[in-house]
């Protein structure tokens, strides 16, 4: 079985 | 002052029908290059990046930057009273604490405006990181949205599989299996019934459903979609808009445990 990822920590905040 | 002319205001329906099952409220920014919005959705899965250049309307014109926090259910409100062929101007003033939607038939002979208040969103502003992607997908858009559907019968992920030879799609759960495999078309007649892969390696990712398929609501947009991947980083669907730009949907992979 897999977990969902989140986006968290691919996108930075400027 | 903000003002923006659109002679198809079917485009922004779409647009916005294209948005509101991932987000409740959003950002949308002006600028002299255009409009620009950015978010992600509450569960921090999918992020939502729209992108409509100035020049694509037909009158633009945005003197100082301005954000406007927008409830999408209430926009939706007011972009169900225009017509398809209304024409539609956007307007606010500098700083403004509302905006405001006209729409004209063609004839002109109707008029309507809708004035709709502002809501104030502490947005972040996110910087999307330049990736080169180990495969990149185009496909006809309804081909995608037939699959996501299809497929969702079948269990809550996809797993998207690519290689040179073509693209899978799977699914598994109580009912059984299914494998959809699209090969690359070798001759078509309109460019927009092709189906193209690039691939420097191959891939295989899992992704929700769910989002997937609220992705599928930009179908109307564009007859295209791009779908490009590498291991471990999100997924990003692709709508070109005509003149205007794009709107993109990057979606985190689901991670074996």
């Amino acid at each position: 079985s897999c977990t969902q990822g989140r986006l968290d920590g691919f996108f930075k905040v400027l | 002052m903000f003002e923006a002319r659109l002679v198809q205001c079917s485009m922004l329906k779409k647009v916005l029908e294209a948005i509101k099952e991932l987000l409740n409220e959003a950002t949308f920014d002006c600028s002299d290059a255009g409009i620009q919005l950015q978010a992600m959705d509450n569960s921090h899965v999918s992020l939502v990046s729209l992108n409509l250049r100035s020049d694509g309307f037909d009158k633009y014109r945005c003197d100082r930057n301005l954000s406007m926090g927008i409830n999408l259910a209430s926009m939706t409100k007011i972009m169900k009273c225009a017509g398809n062929d209304d024409v539609l101007t956007i307007k606010a003033q500098d700083n403004a604490d509302n905006v405001m939607f006209m729409f004209e038939s063609q004839n002109q002979e109707k008029v309507s405006d809708y004035d709709m208040k502002l809501i104030n969103l502490d947005q972040e502003h996110l910087g999307i990181p330049e990736t080169d992607y180990s495969c990149i997908i185009k496909m006809p858009s309804g081909e995608f949205a037939r699959i996501c559907r299809d497929l969702s019968q079948f269990g809550e992920s996809v797993v998207i599989s690519c290689t040179k030879e073509g693209v899978k799609f799977s699914a598994a759960g109580d009912v059984g299996a299914a494998n959809i495999k699209l090969a690359q078309t070798a001759n078509v007649d309109k460019e927009e019934e092709a189906v193209t892969i690039e691939m420097q390696e191959p891939v295989t990712l899992t992704f929700a459903c769910r989002y997937l398929n609220s992705f599928t609501k930009a179908t109307a947009l564009s007859p295209q979609v791009q779908l490009s991947m590498s291991a471990d980083v999100p997924l990003v669907v692709e709508y070109k808009i005509g003149d205007f730009g794009h709107i993109r949907y990057y979606l985190a992979p689901k991670i074996e445990e």
